[in-house]
């Protein structure tokens, strides 16, 4: 599966170009809130718990949209600079739709991004309101 | 930036790292200066150096490709998802979802599969986690967690030249670049033609 050159590479070389990303069934969950149930919600529960979100000790996860994903959306939307809302609006589904690296964002509960700092803050050209 | 718990790095007295691929993947030379290029983006910035061994066993950093269930309790998933992980030194693993459609060469931009990836972009990332960094939340950085599919993304940020620098100490080669350099000239959307 790795394409020397991939412009010129004939159709019948090309895999099954339809298919589905690993996470697009979560384009389902848009507009899902706290308190509200939702088929399959589990499995974005076990995405959160693969990256770090959700505890590792949590298991059996249910459909319902609980404070504990609740939780794991808001620390979500936090590392990845989105609106902190706790609900899966448009913007946080794209986001969780991405392919990504598999490592965690978060490894024993201290999370390994700089959670909710916008990104002029990690600049170095960020110098103003100097106090003397 | 950030690091791993508890800041593991590559020790002191052996910064001159070597790398090799899992012999049955069978990568062609094309494939393997992918990897080439992506380890000399870490170097030119770092007091690391990176060295092709043919000996897979016993080279520091070993880059594989797998699909599924591969023995380390992180099994792949198959097109896109998950495309690739990395362990904190010193362990040295470097593994790749053998199922994503791998961009080698030419432009992934204009790519025409939906779910092209571009493997520069991936395996600079990767050599990140190899080297100590953990995810950044900002965008623009290497270390961003997310990649989207016919997007190349290869040039190191300021932020993960801080972090890496912060671990391992600068090139004596290294000369900051002007600030005034926008955040999305990290951003390289065009051709790998070599122009590196």
């Amino acid at each position: 599966r790795i394409h020397p050159n991939i412009s010129p590479t004939p159709p019948w070389q090309v895999p099954n170009d339809t298919a589905k990303g690993a996470w697009d069934s979560f384009k389902n969950f848009t507009g899902c809130r706290p308190g509200q149930k939702s088929d399959g919600l589990s499995k974005l529960k076990d995405y959160f718990k693969n990256f770090g979100y959700i505890p590792d000790s949590q298991h059996n996860f249910t459909d319902d949209f609980d404070d504990e994903l609740e939780s794991a959306i808001k620390t979500y939307q936090k590392n990845f600079n989105l609106n902190v809302t706790g609900e899966l609006d448009d913007k946080t589904i794209e986001n969780l739709m991405k392919s990504r690296c598999g490592n965690a964002d978060i490894v024993n509960g201290t999370s390994t991004m700089n959670s909710g700092k916008p990104a002029s803050s990690n600049s170095s050209l960020n110098f103003h309101a100097v106090r003397h | 930036y950030s690091f791993f718990e508890g800041r593991p790095t590559w020790p002191e007295y052996h910064r001159d790292l070597t790398y090799a691929f899992l012999p049955d993947n069978e990568l062609s030379n094309t494939t393997k200066e992918v990897f080439t290029r992506a380890f000399e983006r870490w170097a030119a910035v770092t007091t690391l150096t990176f060295t092709e061994t043919d000996s897979y066993y016993e080279a520091d950093l070993k880059v594989a490709f797998y699909t599924g269930d591969h023995g380390d309790g992180e099994p792949f998933d198959g097109v896109l998802g998950t495309l690739a992980h990395a362990f904190s030194p010193t362990s040295g693993r470097f593994h790749l979802d053998g199922a994503e459609t791998w961009v080698a060469e030419g432009d992934v931009t204009k790519s025409s599969t939906s779910s092209a990836i571009d493997l520069e972009s991936v395996a600079v990332h990767e050599i990140g986690h190899l080297l100590g960094l953990g995810h950044s939340s900002v965008e623009e950085a290497i270390m961003y967690p997310t990649i989207s599919a016919k997007t190349r993304k290869v040039e190191l940020a300021s932020d993960d030249i801080q972090g890496i620098q912060e671990l391992y100490g600068a090139n004596s080669n290294y000369t900051t670049p002007p600030s005034s350099s926008s955040p999305n000239s990290h951003q390289e959307n065009t051709s790998n033609g070599g122009d590196h």
